[in-house]
């Protein structure tokens, strides 16, 4: 059997030829084919489809245009926690993260979960110091910070203050 | 929210996803992607699905399960599951999206926001590359 297939996405939300300059069109574009290159040379080589989808997010968690990892979004208190699954669909066995903030690669650490712990979801400081524990690259809280996301935490706290809400849902944007 | 659902040569599907969350989400809120069976979930008997948009109402659905009973119990087709799903959380009031793939190695992705950053590739040499809700 030779027949493989790798689905990726990056975010939904609001774009159109309008709010996406052509250069950042562009450079978006460029990074989703990095992912799927990178899940592409696992599964052309016969490599497993847990290493696949963790080699394509990695990718996009690196990246600075996507909402995860370097270049995610700020929460109201300005800083930055990060969520993270993944799961094999053989075994059913899963591994999750939440609130997590010094692992560089968050999917990483889900894995970790799932192979090295009895788990399926550990959070916060008790997942950051497995993650010390299982040898992850481990990077400063600001490695993740980006200007464009410190930009849209400022123009939300300026419209939530208009609403009088600061966690008003409506205000926010991923 | 970026993710990432494969069917490797072995016949095994998997799923993955990694967020930031919301812009100005509470300290410690959590949305969909660590719930296994709202943002992520990979399971032989049906797909494997990563969902990106208001987490709040991926949870409450239990997104990436409904998809998955859908298609187990209802007889339904990956596409046509994970789209009346879409259809459902817009009806409630959030937004946002899914990728998928069958164990047969089918592609699937629906959205209910005017685009969504999503790519496909396949052994076939299939590949494609999408932002817009038009593309």
């Amino acid at each position: 059997m030779t027949d493989w297939t790798l689905v990726i996405h990056g975010g939904s939300g609001a774009m159109s030829r309008d709010t996406i300059s052509a250069e950042q069109d562009g450079v978006q574009r460029q990074a989703l084919s990095r992912a799927l290159q990178a899940g592409k040379a696992v599964l052309a080589s016969s490599g497993s489809a847990v290493d696949a989808v963790e080699a394509a997010v990695a990718v996009l968690e690196d990246d600075p245009g996507f909402n995860a990892g370097h270049g995610a979004v700020f929460n109201a208190a300005g800083s930055i926690e990060l969520d993270a699954a993944i799961m094999d669909g053989r075994t059913l066995e899963a591994g999750a993260v939440c609130g997590t903030t010094r692992t560089r690669n968050p999917v990483r650490l889900a894995r970790a979960v799932m192979e090295r712990s009895p788990h399926v979801l550990l959070q916060g400081s008790g997942a950051d110091e497995f993650s010390r524990d299982s040898g992850l690259d481990q990077v400063e809280n600001s490695y993740f910070e980006t200007d464009e996301r410190r930009m849209q935490l400022e123009r939300m706290r300026e419209r939530a203050a208009g609403s009088g809400d600061v966690f008003d849902i409506d205000v926010k944007f991923g | 929210t970026v993710g990432a659902v494969a069917r490797d040569t072995s016949g095994n599907i998997a799923a993955a996803t990694s967020t930031g969350g919301l812009t100005g989400k509470r300290f410690g809120r959590v949305g969909d992607t660590a719930v296994i069976g709202a943002g992520t979930l990979a399971d032989i008997r049906t797909c494997a699905v990563s969902a990106t948009g208001a987490g709040e109402f991926y949870i409450r659905t239990a997104a990436a399960s409904a998809i998955a009973a859908r298609m187990r119990f209802g007889g339904e087709s990956l596409q046509v599951a994970a789209d009346a799903v879409q259809a459902e959380i817009r009806e409630m009031g959030g937004s946002g999206g899914v990728i998928a793939v069958a164990p047969d190695g089918t592609p699937a992705w629906s959205f209910n926001t005017p685009g969504m950053y999503r790519g496909r590739a396949r052994a076939d040499g299939t590949l494609e590359i999408g932002i817009y809700g038009d593309e």
